[in-house]
């Protein structure tokens, strides 16, 4: 399991169903989950 | 004259097996060359539905029967059948160009939705229309009720 996501970010879900992350302090946002990028 | 011809250093490289290896370890659902993600936004917005033309409420204030009403609605309209616009192919698509929703041309590749009399629409903007009034735009015929029986039996 990859655990809890790093502070400051957060899972969403496009209206297409897709899932992206958001990092409230950069204020960008990403389809790679930032858990698996080490 | 600047260094545009430069020879790809190592670090070009590196970055690109890591670009690589970070498709390698999405998170579930994402696609890796899709569009950019969704812009950032503070708040994730919250959904606006009309459980009549007339009304706009926020989801977190629809009664139980609303959301029921709602969750048909959205079964329903997933049941039409969608694709690709394509001015080539010899379907309903030659005749029209344009989506009379949001008054835009269609261009080749958009994505559509055909509605049981075959008018066509951008798909977004006929799901956008179908959750506030189930029939065509155009020619204001109520989406097939064969559509609405088949759903209710399955």
């Amino acid at each position: 399991p990859l655990g809890p996501l790093p502070p400051g970010w957060e899972k969403r879900t496009d209206s297409n169903g897709r899932v992206y992350f958001v990092n409230h302090n950069t204020r960008i946002t990403q389809w790679e989950d930032p858990r698996s990028q080490g | 004259m600047g260094n545009c011809l430069k020879s790809p250093t190592s670090d070009d490289i590196s970055l690109l097996h890591e670009s690589q290896s970070d498709r390698a370890s999405f998170g579930e659902g994402t696609e890796p060359d899709q569009e950019p993600p969704p812009p950032y936004q503070e708040q994730v917005p919250v959904p606006v539905y009309h459980p009549t033309p007339s009304q706009t409420r926020l989801a977190t204030q629809l009664t139980e029967e609303e959301q029921i009403r709602i969750a048909q609605r959205i079964g329903l309209i997933q049941h039409l059948p969608k694709g690709v616009y394509d001015p080539g192919r010899d379907g309903s698509e030659k005749k029209i160009r344009e989506c009379v929703i949001c008054m835009m041309d269609f261009v080749y590749g958009d994505p559509i939705r055909f509605l049981p009399c075959m008018h066509i629409y951008h798909l977004d903007c006929i799901d956008d229309w179908l959750m506030r009034s189930f029939t065509c735009p155009s020619c204001m015929e109520p989406v097939d009720a064969a559509l609405l029986s088949s759903y209710e039996t399955n």
